[in-house]
């Protein structure tokens, strides 16, 4: 759930 | 989105610019490391994987084709465009990159998140990154001359880098973003990597001297 953290990055 | 987060990501899209426009209107490569910008292809190949797979925003998913297309973009001017090709510093540009990318693929089969395609590979796209820049440096070091654009260009990659850090601490502080130590030390070797530039460029900027870095 919380793995958007930094996948949301470019 | 903080404001350093939006700033490194203006920073890493003007450096893009910048070369584009070295590239473009200049129609000149030399000084830039053609390898290099294989491996920038291959890490937004690798990263971005998930753009079949998950949405972030408009925004995310912009930033992510411009990337994709850009850096795909430089390398066919660079190996076919039958002016700019002529430019190349081929001979200087001799770095070994293919060791970079095995390092990069031993490092994220064994240190990863979790075992599963799109998270190996986007750790992998992390630590190639982080070392991608070498040929150019190296390059930049054999190079009497380097131009203004080029070394603008690796500057705003450089200052790219260091915004991100400053994201991760605002993220960290403000936003309650856990630890993350895969992105976050391979930032951070990415960021150090530049120390030497960052000394030289600085230097030369306030010398108003032209760039050269010592061999």
């Amino acid at each position: 759930k919380e793995q958007p953290q930094s996948h949301d990055e470019l | 989105m903080n404001l350093f987060r939006l700033l490194g990501d203006m920073t890493h899209l003007l450096s893009i610019v910048v070369l584009l426009l070295k590239i473009r209107t200049v129609k000149s490569c030399a000084g830039i490391s053609l390898k290099t910008q294989e491996l920038y292809v291959i890490v937004f190949l690798t990263r971005y994987l998930d753009l079949f797979t998950k949405y972030y925003s408009v925004y995310n998913t912009a930033m992510k084709l411009v990337f994709l297309g850009t850096s795909i973009g430089i390398v066919w001017y660079m190996r076919y465009h039958k002016v700019v090709k002529q430019t190349y510093s081929k001979d200087e540009d001799t770095f070994k990159h293919y060791f970079l990318i095995l390092l990069s693929i031993i490092l994220a089969l064994l240190i990863h998140r979790a075992f599963d395609v799109i998270e190996v590979l986007w750790t992998f796209s992390l630590y190639l990154e982080a070392v991608a820049i070498l040929p150019q440096l190296v390059l930049l070091q054999k190079s009497r001359n380097i131009d203004t654009l080029t070394g603008d260009y690796v500057f705003l990659l450089g200052a790219y880098r260091a915004l991100y850090i400053l994201n991760w601490v605002y993220r960290f502080l403000m936003e309650n973003h856990k630890f993350r130590w895969i992105p976050w030390i391979s930032g951070l070797v990415q960021t150090a990597l530049y120390a030497d530039f960052f000394y030289y460029y600085i230097k030369s900027w306030k010398n108003r001297e032209k760039l050269k870095l010592p061999a």
